[in-house]
C-alpha cells in the first residue's frame, strides 16, 4: 500500500509534466488518500501542492487556492519555513489570478517576511515584484513604487538583468 | 478573460512558467 502511494505520486507528476492535468488530479487524489491512511503528513503536503499546481493549469483557481491553503497548514505543522514561503507565494499568485488583490497582497507580504528571515534574496525580489504589481492593480501607486524600487535594488544585487 | 488578465501581470506569468515543470517528487 505504501508503494502504491508513491507510485500514484509519480504517476501524477508524469501526467502533469505531459500536460494531462485531469489525470494528474486523479492520481494525486489517490496519493492523498493513501498518505492520509498512513498519517504521512509530508506526503499529504506534497499531494496538496501537486493538486494545487494541476488546478492552476485547469483554470480552476479557487480549487487551487483551497489546496494551497492545506499545503500551507501542513507546512506550518511540519515547521518547514521554505515550504511555508512557497505556499504563500503560490497563494499570492493564485489570488492575483482571481483578481482578489487584497488577499494576494496578504500572502505576498507573508512570503516577503519569510524570505527576509531566510536571507533568500531571490525570493524577496520576487515578493517585491509581485507586491508592486498587486498594488498597481489596486491603484496604490505609492506602495507600487516602493516595491518596484526594492525589486530593482535586489535585481541589481542578484545580477538579474531581465 | 482570466488568461488575458494573466498575460498582463508579468510576475504571475513568470511564476506559471516555472510552475509548469515543477513537481513535488516522492
Amino acid at each position: 500500500r505504501a508503494a502504491q502511494g508513491r507510485t500514484y505520486g509519480n504517476l501524477g507528476n508524469t501526467h502533469y509534466l505531459l500536460g494531462q492535468f485531469r489525470n494528474a488530479v486523479k492520481s494525486h487524489e489517490q496519493r492523498l488518500l493513501i498518505a492520509k491512511e498512513f498519517g504521512d503528513k509530508a506526503a499529504e503536503r506534497r499531494a496538496y501542492c501537486n493538486l494545487g499546481n494541476a488546478y492552476i493549469f485547469l483554470g480552476e483557481f479557487s480549487l487551487a487556492a483551497e489546496h494551497y491553503k492545506r499545503t500551507l497548514q501542513l507546512a506550518r505543522q511540519l515547521k518547514d519555513r521554505a515550504v511555508e514561503a512557497q505556499a504563500c507565494y503560490s497563494l499570492g499568485n493564485t489570488y492575483t489570478l482571481l483578481q482578489d488583490y487584497e488577499r494576494a497582497i496578504d500572502y505576498h507580504l507573508k512570503h516577503l517576511i519569510i524570505a527576509q528571515d531566510l536571507n533568500d534574496r531571490i525570493g524577496e525580489g520576487r515578493a517585491c515584484w509581485s507586491l508592486g504589481n498587486a498594488y498597481t492593480a489596486l491603484g496604490n501607486h505609492d506602495q507600487a513604487m516602493h516595491f518596484a524600487e526594492k525589486h530593482l535594488e535586489i535585481s541589481k544585487e542578484t545580477g538579474d538583468r531581465s | 478573460t482570466q488568461r488575458m488578465h494573466l498575460i498582463q501581470i508579468d510576475s504571475v506569468q513568470r511564476w506559471m512558467e516555472d510552475l509548469r515543470y515543477m513537481t513535488e517528487v516522492e
